[in-house]
This record gives C-alpha cells, structure tokens and sequence, in this order.
C-alpha cells in the first residue's frame, strides 16, 4: 500500500504579518486545517486522490476567507467569475472551467466535465448550461457576497486597476 | 485561489485548483488556474501541481508542466524541480507567487517567492502542517 499525502495552498502574496490580526490568522489556520483533514480522512479511507483533491478544494470554496467559490473576488461589473481545474495522474484525463458564474463549487463542475464529457475546457454561458444539464448547485448573488471583499474593490473600482489576492498595497501592483 | 494535490493508498496522484481571479477583472480574464499544464497538472509518472499567484506569469511560463517535465526529461527530484521553476524562472520573468507539489512516493513541495502563502500539508499519520508567512 502507497504512503497517502496531501498538500493545500490557499493562495499566495504580499501576505505580511502585519497585514492579519491574530484573529484572522487562527480563522485562516483553522480553514486550512478542516479542509487538509477533509482530503486525509478521503485517503485514509482508501478513496482516490482525485476524491480527495475534490473535496480538500471544495471545503476552500465553501469558506468566504479564500478567493474561490464563496469567497471569489469582485470582478469590474461587481460580479463573481471563477475558475476552475482538475486532473488524474493516472489517466491523464482533466477537466476546467472558466468565467462561470453563480456556481456554488466550480470544482465539482471541473471534475464533472472530466468524468462525464469527452473535453477538458469549458466556459462561460456553456459551462453553466452543462452544469444545469448536470445538476451541478447554483447560489444566488447574495451567496457571494462578503463585505472585506466588496471593501476590496471598492478601493479599486472605478480605476483601471486590478488586484491578486492577498495584495495588500496595490499601488505598487500595476498602474 | 485554492488548491490541492494528493496521493491515494494506490500511488495515483490529483491536482485541483479553483479561483475568483483577480479583483476588478475586465474582459472576461482568465488565468492559469483552468489552464491545465499552467497551473494545474498531474501525471503519475511525475508529479501532481497547483499554483497560485499571478496568473500571466505562469502561463506564459506554462509553470506546472514546467516543473513535470524537468523531473521526466531531466530527472530532477521535485525539490529541484520546483527550485529551478519558482525561484529561478519565475523570478526572473517576475512572475510572482508559489505552487504546491507531490509525487506518488509521497514526497510534498510547497515553494513560492511571494511574501506568504497560505498552505497545509499531511502525509501518512503525520502532524498537520499548516503556515502563512515565509
């Protein structure tokens, strides 16, 4: 039997110590914690990697702190698009999606694409007709919204200016 | 951005990664995260890649398969893999932000050039391991 293993990330960045209250640091710890748990206890139960990754991911988008899912970032229009990926080291095979929205978890969407269609990408208008023929979960707008992130775009809204995640003065980004 | 990547008790490895993009993105944007080979790959022969960061940058450095083929091609262990991608290629392209990594013996990876990355990582019944900053 395999050793099993599993690594997250919940993005990257200008992350600084000064930047997160201890409160905020136990909050994204504790995140981090429950969804590396999720993907091990998949494992441990001789699930497959690609079960694992799926729900390790999807635990991340269920929580407004990570760019994904919930938390997805505001786009220029004030909406949430996301994007997704998935793939099989065995097989190759992968699934994407991209620009969708309204999706509650894109990364079940990717995997569906993978397992039940014969492509890889999807996006846009097509992937949210594919999800519904799927019954893959809609959320309505108010799912996403979170007030720090609509702070967020706020500071950039009416500029021409975008942002990662996790940034935390944009002014040196890009003009 | 999210993601995962993990080994299963029959060696097969998996890579996930799910974004919002970057805040007040115009024109439909997308990045590397849907891009498979930029910033989610996975071969069993190799490795399995997530990566987040700033997207342009990893796809035009096709990051993830990047790092595949200098273990298949070259054969560098993931460690020097991931080095010779995140902190020498993406720098000097400045490409900022990190990826995680793991092969189907287990081994785990989680560089990035950034400031701080959120990750985790858990093999077998060992602690968890979580951090922020560098």
């Amino acid at each position: 039997m395999n050793k099993t293993a599993i690594a997250i990330h919940g993005g990257a960045g200008t992350i600084t110590r000064s930047s997160l209250t201890s409160t905020q640091e136990t909050a994204y710890k504790a995140a981090l914690q429950e969804a590396i748990e999720l993907g091990h206890k998949a494992l441990t139960q001789g699930k497959s990697a690609v079960e694992a990754v799926a729900l390790a991911v999807g635990s991340l988008e269920d929580c407004p702190l990570f760019n994904a899912g919930r938390g997805s970032v505001f786009t220029k229009e004030g909406k949430h698009e996301m994007d997704a990926a998935i793939m099989c080291g065995k097989t190759l095979k992968a699934g994407a999606v991209a620009g969708v929205r309204s999706i509650k978890n894109p990364i079940l969407l990717a995997r569906t694409i993978m397992e039940h269609s014969e492509h890889v990408m999807l996006s846009g208008y097509g992937a949210e007709e594919f999800a519904l023929n799927h019954g893959i979960a809609f959320a309505p707008e108010r799912y996403f919204f979170d007030t720090f992130r609509f702070e967020q775009w706020s500071q950039v809204r009416d500029s021409d200016t975008y942002q990662l995640d996790h940034s935390e003065n944009h002014d040196k980004k890009f003009g | 951005t999210v993601g995962a990547v993990a080994v299963d008790v029959h060696g097969n490895v998996a890579a996930a990664t799910s974004t919002g993009g970057m805040t007040n993105k115009r024109y439909n944007r997308i990045g590397d995260t849907p891009v498979i080979g930029s910033g989610t790959y996975a071969n069993n022969l190799t490795c399995a890649i997530s990566c987040t960061g700033h997207g342009e940058y990893f796809m035009r450095a096709v990051v993830a398969y990047d790092v595949s083929c200098l273990m298949e091609y070259k054969g560098y262990t993931l460690q020097q893999a991931c080095e010779e991608v995140v902190m020498k290629k993406l720098v000097a392209l400045g490409g900022e932000g990190g990826l995680i990594a793991v092969t189907n013996a287990g081994e785990i990876a989680l560089p990035f050039n950034s400031e701080g990355m959120y990750r985790a990582s858990k093999t077998a019944d060992q602690k968890t391991f979580t951090a922020i900053y560098k």
